[in-house]
């Protein structure tokens, strides 16, 4: 796309392209082009490269809005609830920020409250091993809500910094699903007055247009204060990122770089954009 | 809905008389709209409209009665002729131990559809056994072992400290020991352009010579589901694709853009995380699934 001097209607169709296939989405690429149209048409932008440039400051505007990192407040333990759908990443991403948080000289308990799906303790369980913290874990089955129970206790006595609660992934269209997460998070705040203090929702960089219905459903249901985007280290540009943070506001926490424990880094809307096209 | 929009379409149009291929345009815009809202990849929905354009401006539209449910009518059926195609089922005329290997990209399903397979063929008189292939990602043996377990289908005790392709090639002769008829192989969940895990399939494909490599795909997959499948499709040369967790709301244009890309067919999708949810491929219910 650079390179090239004049305007034409080439270009906007080779800019729609590149933005589209970046899953940024129709109606954002239709508001984004729309905007630079505009301003060729008024003789505001007559560079191609000016052009690209002047798209990238859109995004860059809308996504630097939501760069904010997760800060620990002086609450203890810090509670942090992880959802999502089925296979997005939030278990290893769990570890990955066990690993921070370590690092930065805080305690740190894990929450085995996926009892669903098989062998997602012991995954869990693995990852606590790795990175060098506990995990509180049940029978296989037991009710989510009842290790979430045990694991803020634990906290709690044993003088814990952070709790991490791994939840099951679950489509946000499943309705007793969606009830079940609602029911943790009561609990949580039952326990523990003004917790979970951060409800992180981790998203798939190769999920489409779906991004915006899980995030609008999760943050409906239990209200999400944090994103997690993974997976960024394939081909897939998560440009849908961009109308989640347009329409919800959510603070961008960090982008998933890989499989390894240190494949986590902090959200940089200037790195986002310039990887974006 | 697409017919609805359509429908308005049309009716602004007809107010000025006869419908003129300069009117279907109009038409088509809104075609092209709601297969890229459906993720649809940009190149294969242009292709796309090229295919159904001269259909679109023919006698069947313009001297139809209701030219919105026309075009409906000649997308869908195109969607499904895209999509469909014969060898819908497994490939099992072979002698046993036939090897069918799962690939795709990290956290797809590959490992609950393996045991959905097994579960499925169990029910078809067949004797499945199961090989976990998968040494990187934490209990994902213990995974594939649980889920075995609750089918009673065996699974080879894979050691993780041996590399896939060893573990492959016991896991065969277990299976001839054990008069297995079908094995399935799980295999890790990997990125496309990662050179040597790529290298590391195809060694275990030239080594078991599987009569079926099944690329498993989320259905929520974006634009990047060409550059997956094309990729796993150059690597491998599949012989068919599982889409997975088709329970949810998304539109599904993965399906077409995979299609589109590779020629290869679907012939599972996955509806849940229960074993018992895995169902064979109907390309008309995604075309509608598709179009919204
Ligand atoms: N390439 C890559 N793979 C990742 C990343 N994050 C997680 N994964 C992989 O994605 C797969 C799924 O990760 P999990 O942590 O099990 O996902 P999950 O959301 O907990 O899955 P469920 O609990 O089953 O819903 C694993 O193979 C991970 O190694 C990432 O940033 N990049
Ligand atoms: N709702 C739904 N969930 C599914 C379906 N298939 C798999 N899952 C879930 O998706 C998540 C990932 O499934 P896995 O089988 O672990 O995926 P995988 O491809 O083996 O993951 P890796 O080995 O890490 O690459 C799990 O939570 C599964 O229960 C499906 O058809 N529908
Ligand atoms: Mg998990
Ligand atoms: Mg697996």
């Amino acid at each position: 796309v650079a390179g090239r001097k004049k305007i034409d209607a080439d270009l906007l169709a080779e800019l729609e392209e590149a933005l589209i296939t970046s899953d940024i989405g129709v109606k954002t690429t239709q508001d984004l082009l729309r905007d630079v149209s505009l301003k060729v048409q008024r003789k505001e932008l007559e560079d191609a490269d000016l052009l690209k440039k002047n798209l990238q400051e859109q995004m860059y505007l809308i996504l630097s809005q939501q760069e904010k990192p997760l800060s620990l407040s002086a609450a203890r333990p810090f509670v942090i609830m992880v959802i999502g759908v089925n296979g997005t990443g939030k278990t290893t991403t769990i570890g990955k920020m066990a690993q921070i948080f370590k690092a930065q000289g805080k305690s740190v308990l894990l929450v085995a409250a996926d009892t669903f799906r098989a062998a997602a303790i012991e995954q869990l369980e693995i990852w606590g091993q790795r990175v060098g913290c506990d995990v509180i874990k049940q029978k296989s089955g037991a009710d989510p809500s009842a290790v979430v129970f045990d694991g803020l206790h634990a906290a709690k006595s044993r003088g814990i910094d952070v709790i991490i609660v791994d939840t099951a992934g679950r489509l946000h269209t499943k309705v007793n699903l969606m009830e079940e997460l609602k029911k943790v998070r009561r609990i949580v705040e039952r326990e523990m007055p003004g917790a979970p203090h951060e409800v992180l929702l981790v998203l798939d960089a190769t999920t489409g247009q779906n991004s915006i219905s899980q995030a609008k459903m999760f943050h409906q249901a239990v209200g999400v204060t944090g994103i997690v985007l993974t997976k960024l280290d394939g081909t897939a540009k998560g440009g849908i990122i961009i109308a989640i943070s347009n329409e919800l506001k959510i603070p961008l926490r960090y982008i998933g770089i890989g499989e390894k424990v240190d494949d986590l880094r902090e959200f940089s809307a200037r790195d986002f954009v310039e990887a974006l096209f | 809905s697409l017919t609805n929009k359509l429908s308005s379409v049309f009716k602004k149009l007809r107010g000025h008389g006869k419908l003129s291929e300069q009117n279907i345009n109009e038409a088509m815009k809104e075609v092209r709209l709601a297969l890229l809202e459906a993720d649809v990849n940009f190149k294969v929905v242009k292709d796309f409209m090229e295919r159904i354009r001269s259909r679109a401006i023919g006698k069947e539209v313009l001297e139809s009665l209701t030219p919105a449910q026309q075009v409906v009518k000649i997308v869908h059926e195109e969607l499904i002729s895209l999509m469909g195609g014969a060898s819908n089922g497994l490939n099992l005329s072979y002698k046993p131990p036939i090897p069918i290997m799962l690939v795709g990209l990290q956290g797809s399903g590959k490992t609950t559809t393996v045991a959905k397979l097994g579960r499925f063929l169990k029910g078809k008189g067949r004797r499945p056994h199961l090989i976990p292939a998968d040494v990187r990602r934490p209990a994902a043996i213990e995974q594939l072992q649980k889920l075995g377990e609750q089918m009673g289908i065996p699974v080879f005790n894979s050691n993780p400290q041996e590399k896939p392709l060893m573990i492959c090639q016991k896991g065969l002769r277990w299976a001839e020991a054990e008069n297995g008829d079908v094995l399935l192989i799980d295999t890790a969940g990997r990125l496309h352009i990662d050179e040597a895990l790529m290298e590391e399939l195809k060694e275990i494909q030239r080594a078991l010579l599987p009569r079926e490599v099944l690329l498993v795909a989320d259905a929520m997959t974006g634009q990047d589901a060409v550059n997956v499948a094309q990729k796993f499709n150059e690597a491998l040369d599949i012989h068919g694709v599982i889409l997975t967790k088709l329970d949810g709301d998304a539109r599904g244009g993965a399906a077409l853009s995979i299609k589109a890309v590779t020629g290869k067919p679907i012939k599972f999708i996955g509806v849940g995380e229960k074993l018992d949810a895995l169902e064979v491929f109907h390309p008309d219910r995604m075309a509608s699934r598709i179009l919204g």
